[in-house]
């Protein structure tokens, strides 16, 4: 099984609608994939309620607390779907770890985990689980300035929980082609990263926003959109790079 | 004195460029104001690096700690500008209270707080601080979904801290005119809250990110960008509301 975390803690960059279309292309190439939903705002939960199956199959052993939607495709949903979690309240990591051990044991191929912005106890729950961390980045001034910050997390991270915290790559995403800034953004990104850098660029399209409204990833709702196309891109360099 | 926070769990709706350019106008319509960044990100700080006066006035009493950026603007810099704080490090709230007292008494007219998105305990700081809170929302699904979570958090936050938390008003932000579905979010907002949505909305205008990269607001940076107009009548409206 491969792990992969949805982090950065500059908000709105494009973790959840990365996550979603990540964990889903996975299952559509084939592979069998769980989705944990860490972050208490349930954004990825939300996005994905227009794709549970009318006869869900029950869910046995280590898939039990998870929701199916589709055949080979699993979700944890974010426990601050349903309620309002108090601030104090942190996740039970020990449960967690057994839950993925579970899923290894059972078979899953990939494990993508959302996290929220700010790395608090959430966010750090989320390196904690996975062996990579896959980092979005809109090509923009706050959240190029928050990269450096977010590098040195996993540092940190890597020297806390061994075999963790290892850099996937960065992805750049909400990217306006007209915008000469996200040209010029993007170059320094490549310069300054290199290998680092995924190749695929996730392009600004407005059939996101409608999906996540219908509940679906643009797999399901728009499948010819750039969206798709780019997300599906990624899915292929995320599938050929952890070979 | 008047404060109020920008506040929202959701990432990337708005909260800094909301606070900066808020504040800043708040000072060109002649009131004294004080901006403090509560994000450990240090976006606001980050922001207004363009604006630090090269013969800095030296800083006394109530405003020691304080950066000053013109002549009736004031700055209590993110603490995680310099360093990456550590995650369990927490703001320190008297601390914080006697220095927002010492403004009080050295009479400025506002106080403006910028929030990290999450409500951790700098987020909670922030409400802490301040009578009213401004809440930026993006016009798009997570963020409305989010809106539900963000007003029951203020409707807790007001039996903890009695005169906090006040929900000043909604603010619709990164509104793209050309979209329809931003339209119907709009027409949805104003239905539900009535008298709490902000009649300003705030366009999108690439401008506000070229203005970041040089360390200033539009008001310095474009005076005459769409994305200043629209601040420029949030100034207004909030002079009139708090009047
Ligand atoms: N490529 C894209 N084009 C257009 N809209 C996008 C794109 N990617 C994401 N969005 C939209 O931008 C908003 C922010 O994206 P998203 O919620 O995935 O970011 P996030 O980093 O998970 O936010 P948070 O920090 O709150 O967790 C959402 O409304 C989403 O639908
Ligand atoms: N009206 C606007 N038009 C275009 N871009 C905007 C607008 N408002 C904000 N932005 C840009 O969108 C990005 C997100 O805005 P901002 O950082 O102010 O949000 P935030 O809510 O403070 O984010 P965080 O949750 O990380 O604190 C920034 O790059 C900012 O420059
Ligand atoms: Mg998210
Ligand atoms: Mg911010």
């Amino acid at each position: 099984m491969r792990s992969i975390a949805l982090a950065n803690q500059k908000g709105g960059v494009g973790k959840t609608t990365t996550a979603i279309h990540l964990a889903h292309g996975l299952a559509l190439a084939g592979d069998s994939v769980a989705l944990l939903d860490l972050d208490p705002q349930g954004n990825a939960t939300l996005a994905l309620q227009g794709m549970i199956p009318d006869d869900e199959p029950d869910a046995e052993g280590a898939f039990e607390a998870l929701q199916n939607l589709g055949s080979n495709f699993w979700m944890l949903p974010s426990p601050g779907v349903h309620r309002n979690i108090d601030r104090r309240t942190v996740p039970d990591v020990k449960k967690l770890a057994t839950l993925v051990e579970g899923l290894r044991g059972a078979g899953i191929d990939w494990l993508v985990v959302d996290c929220p912005p700010r790395m608090d106890a959430w966010g750090y729950a989320g390196l904690e689980l996975c062996e990579h961390v896959l980092l979005p980045v809109q090509a923009e001034f706050f959240a190029m300035h928050g990269l450096s910050q977010m590098m040195q997390t996993l540092a940190s991270a890597r020297k806390q929980f061994p075999g963790r915290g290892n850099l996937l790559g960065v992805v750049a995403t909400l990217v306006d082609g007209r915008e000469e800034i996200a040209r010029e953004v993007l170059d320094d990104l490549r310069e300054n990263l290199a290998d680092k850098m995924m190749r695929s660029v996730i392009l600004r399209d407005l059939s996101f926003v409608e999906a996540a409204s219908h509940g679906k990833t643009l797999f399901d709702y728009r499948i010819d959109s750039k969206g798709a196309l780019c997300y599906g891109s990624l899915v292929r360099e995320v599938l050929d790079g952890c070979a």
